[in-house]
């Protein structure tokens, strides 16, 4: 069963000695629902990554980084977890925004996501949905909706949309959603 | 015409075994 878009999935694994580009490797790409199955049954939950790992899902021909031309206008919507959500609910978290971005769940505006990300870290870790244009208000906003529901968030709980102009020049305590 | 599928279907096939 073919997918909409041919996926890349990517592995980061943090060493200091080294560029960060070159801590970056592409796993495999694939482009059937059968195949997505076969790379996740056979790739290490994130929960079991140690810290400084990412997985990167990417629409094939765009990297998983800021400076790529389809990443540099966009953003993010952004699901930092605690500590906590680590044992109870990171690898549940993680597959269903992989469902989601795979199955081309935002309707019309699926082209505007360009993949997913999950970082892990010691001090909580992050999982988020990279989309191509930040001031594509109407676009963000309904993805940042259908997201939330696929994610089985509360209502009250809020996530924020953060541009990756904003994430590459400003200190944490600056950026803003 | 746009391949959209939902998470149900594709759960369905994770443990489907692969076909030769």
């Amino acid at each position: 069963h073919r997918l909409q878009s041919r996926w890349a999935l990517w592995f980061f694994k943090n060493d200091r000695s080294r560029a960060w580009q070159d801590n970056l490797h592409l796993v495999t790409k694939f482009d059937t629902v059968e195949d997505f199955w076969a790379v996740y049954n056979h790739t290490q939950l994130p929960s079991k990554l140690s810290p400084g790992c990412d997985y990167s899902l990417f629409k094939d021909g765009i990297e998983p980084m800021w400076e790529d031309p389809r990443n540099k206008r966009g953003g993010r919507w952004l699901v930092s977890l605690s500590k906590q959500q680590r044992h109870m609910e990171l690898d549940h978290l993680w597959l269903e925004t992989l469902l989601c971005v795979i199955g081309e769940s935002f309707g019309e505006y699926s082209r505007e996501v360009c993949g997913a990300v999950i970082n892990i870290r010691t001090k909580g870790d992050k999982i988020a949905v990279w989309t191509q244009e930040a001031e594509n208000r109407t676009g963000v906003i309904h993805i940042g909706h259908v997201y939330k529901e696929c994610l089985g968030l509360p209502p009250k709980m809020i996530i924020g949309y953060q541009a990756h102009a904003d994430t590459a020049t400003k200190s944490n305590t600056l950026l803003k959603n | 015409g746009k391949k959209q599928y939902d998470r149900e279907f594709l759960l369905d096939f994770q443990f489907m075994p692969a076909c030769i």
